[in-house]
């Protein structure tokens, strides 16, 4: 199961829709500050089911959906969708049927959100246990955020030994 | 529970030590069990000793080094079960050059040893430098972020 | 206690609020009390709003946003009562090359308006190249440290 | 009153007698990873009367004695001291009637600190109290250690609030 595209829309600064295609090997990401990087790793981390505002460095789940700029109006939703690339039928059972694996997630106002893989409404949960199933997932230690080091580094004792468990 | 945490501990800290080895071209590193004889319940100490050095916590290496010290725990835990996807945000900022390159180093040998796709978020020029692909990420108009496929020389006008 | 608190705060939040314009060349920012009535008791937030963009609290910002956010704030409480000695340690590390310019004008606007003496630690090969003089320290011997005056030519051979 | 020159012996990685000139405008600091530039400002914080161990990245406060390396053996003292240009006479009373004014402070194994000014015994307190009367001291907020700004970042805002407290 290979992460294949990512596809933002409405998703934070990324009002207009994006791809991100994710290729074999290294791909870097670059920009000036504030232009949007580390919005993409937020984005990805949401589609798998990230359902801590914190964690978006937000206050509420919304805060996802594009707040508007100096020459466009506010959204009323978000939407990414990940583009899992199944043709060595290694996916977790119950998504391995297919040759790919669309998994789409979308946050109205005032609504909440919806997950939809390969077309079919499906429950956040079941979202969170495909990823964990493949070794990954909003919360996988081989996804760093920006200054995560720092809080591993400073972390006391008992809190680094959280990312041990990850691997147990 | 206790048993499986004590074989990861047991796993990690063996790459750990020869990640830490690697990265720093020599010197020592151990992890720690500490405050409890539970594992369930104990802490994570990390004890290093780089080329040269007298063997301390981690707290009292230098800001680059305890970066590093943290990248090879990191990839140690990726290593015992890598992730299909893994996305590296500014984890080189602290790093001089001649470090950047060693943590270059690395990911090619992760690349070799895993299938894992590396997004790899960075300022530095010689990280750049070492992709296999580059986007750029602009706000032409202001707040509205935009993807370009960009080549190296493109790339270091677009974040200087 | 509270009036000289108060009357801190109004000094500070003007400086920072000018400092924040001339950092990100536009916008707006305020600090503001928060979870208490008593600014003894209260906590500090920060609203900003980089040029083009909507006003949010400082968490909502990117990584090199905060640090030039960080700043205006740190410098605008060092205004109120300039020491005779400034040590920044690798705070340009987040920043792309135009804002470690623009932090660097900001250093040069310090020493026009105090008489504080700056010492400031780096990577970056920007800022550098904007200091008065430069002292290299090397450890040619392993875990010993040594201070050499540098011209900026033979500090980027080091930094490398 | 301006701060002219840092003498640091055996303090950290700094074994051998070593001087830092510090002039007016701005002086770069540049190294490679662990080199020692970090160690440059702690020691000035230092022998301005810091007395907590975590701010000098130290268990306990003789962490701060050079610890021996590959070829070295271990000291058992460290000692840095400060030289302050005082010929505007401005500095704070008991410490204003020289033209230059010389703080020593020398740690020693399983002894502790002690302090001089231009040569006299003082107390720890003596020095904290002459750098706060001089508007700078260890806890300044215009000596920024690496991460700092990081903290600042993160910190709750009742925490934040404290760099107020040092601007009243
Ligand atoms: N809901 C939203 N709607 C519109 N813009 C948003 C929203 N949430 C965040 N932003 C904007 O996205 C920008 C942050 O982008 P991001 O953190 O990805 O930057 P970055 O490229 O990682 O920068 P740096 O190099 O400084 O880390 C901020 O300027 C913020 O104003
Ligand atoms: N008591 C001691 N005796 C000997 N060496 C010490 C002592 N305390 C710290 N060190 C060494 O000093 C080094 C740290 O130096 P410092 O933090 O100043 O580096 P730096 O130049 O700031 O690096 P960076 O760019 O990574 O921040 C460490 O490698 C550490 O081993
Ligand atoms: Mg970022
Ligand atoms: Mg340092």
């Amino acid at each position: 199961m290979r992460f294949s595209k990512l596809r933002l829309t409405g998703f934070k600064s990324f009002v207009d829709p994006t791809d991100l295609i994710i290729a074999d090997g290294l791909t870097g990401v670059v920009g000036p500050n504030g232009c949007g990087k580390s919005n993409l790793l937020e984005a990805l981390r949401w589609v798998m089911g990230e359902n801590r505002p914190k964690a978006m460095r937000g206050g509420g789940m919304e805060d996802v959906i594009f707040a508007g700029a100096a020459s466009r109006p506010a959204r009323n939703f978000a939407e990414v969708s990940l583009h899992l690339d199944n043709t060595d039928r290694l996916a977790p059972s119950g998504f391995n049927e297919a040759d790919n694996i669309d998994i789409i997630r979308r946050i109205t106002r005032d609504v909440g959100s919806a997950y939809k893989a390969n077309g079919k409404d499906v429950r956040a949960r079941d979202v969170q246990m495909l990823f964990a199933d493949a070794s990954t997932g909003a919360h996988s230690p081989a996804l760093v955020r920006q200054g995560q080091i720092a809080e591993l580094i400073n972390a006391k004792p008992k809190a680094r030994r959280r990312i041990l468990e990850e691997a147990a | 529970g206790r048993e499986r945490l004590l074989t990861a501990f047991e796993q990690v800290n063996t790459s750990f030590a020869m990640l830490f080895k690697h990265l720093f071209g020599g010197g020592e590193a151990n992890l720690v069990m500490v405050e409890s004889d539970d594992p369930l319940d104990a802490g994570l100490e990390i004890m290093c000793q780089p080329p040269g050095k007298k063997l301390s916590t981690l707290s009292l290496l230098s800001g680059g080094e305890q970066t590093l010290t943290a990248m090879a725990l990191i990839f140690a835990v990726f290593l015992s079960n890598p992730a299909p996807i893994c996305v590296l945000d500014e984890v080189d900022a602290p790093l001089d050059d001649a470090n950047v390159t060693r943590f270059c180093d690395l990911l090619d040998e992760m690349c070799r040893q895993t299938d894992t796709r590396f997004l790899i978020i960075t300022h530095h020029a010689v990280t750049m430098a070492r992709m296999d692909r580059l986007f750029g990420v602009t706000m032409q108009e202001q707040g509205v972020s935009q993807l370009v496929s960009v080549d190296l020389k493109k790339a270091e006008a677009l974040v200087a």
